[in-house]
């Protein structure tokens, strides 16, 4: 899996 | 979006409707807070600075706001109209303690080291403890009012949420963050004392009162 920062989250 | 995140924000909403229903009809801020509900004002500050660049979407923007403008109301109210029911002298964790750690792991733990990302990594850790002082407080004095009790644990189960959401979402997008997933994890671990006794007493309908 890639691990990135998820933007959309709050 | 998936159902899990959707029903943590759901209870994160709530949980903050709860606090300043409390608020309202016991005309009182008795046992809660001020430091947790101002380290929340800088989560969210800290957090939402990308409502400035980044457009997510409509119900994104407007939580956002919500969230920002609720968290500073809160702080408001307590500093205005309930200040006679606060009581400073129990609500005695050393924020300090928080935030500078806080500082260090966003500086190491980032995904950019760029001042938005940095705060944003700030904000996922600081949140992941903001509660500390109010659990703290709840400790001291070893009891709380039912509805103080229904607003933290709308904010754990806020939390917990978002740990199924995390797995969903690795599964279906096959990304994963591990920054937010770490701090979640100790997050939710915070609460589970807080769950025990919420669960053994306040849902079979008693007071809320810790063992001596």
């Amino acid at each position: 899996a890639k691990a990135a920062r998820e933007k959309d989250e709050l | 979006m998936n159902l899990f995140r959707f029903l943590g924000d759901t209870a994160h909403l709530a949980s903050i409707l709860v606090l300043i229903h409390k608020m309202h009809t016991t005309k009182s801020c008795r046992g809660i807070s001020f430091k947790t509900q101002a380290l929340y004002v800088a989560v969210f500050v800290t957090r939402y600075l990308d409502l400035f660049y980044r457009w997510v979407s409509l119900y994104n923007f407007f939580m956002k706001l919500f969230f920002i403008g609720s968290s500073c109301y809160i702080l408001f109210l307590m500093k205005t109209k309930f200040r006679p029911t606060q009581d400073p002298a129990i609500d005695t964790f050393r924020i300090e303690y928080l935030l500078g750690p806080c500082t260090v792991i966003a500086l190491i733990f980032n995904y950019k080291f760029s001042p938005t990302e940095i705060l944003w990594s700030f904000s996922i850790f600081l949140e992941s403890v903001a509660i500390l002082p109010q659990l703290f407080l709840l400790q001291r004095t070893g009891e709380a009012e039912t509805i103080t009790t229904h607003y933290l644990a709308a904010l754990g189960i806020y939390r917990a949420l978002y740990i199924p959401n995390w797995i969903y979402r690795y599964f279906t997008e096959g990304v994963v963050d591990p920054i937010a997933i770490t701090a979640g994890l100790v997050q939710t671990g915070l609460y589970i004392d807080f769950f025990y006794v919420y669960v053994t007493k306040v849902l079979q309908g008693q007071k809320f009162e810790l063992p001596a």
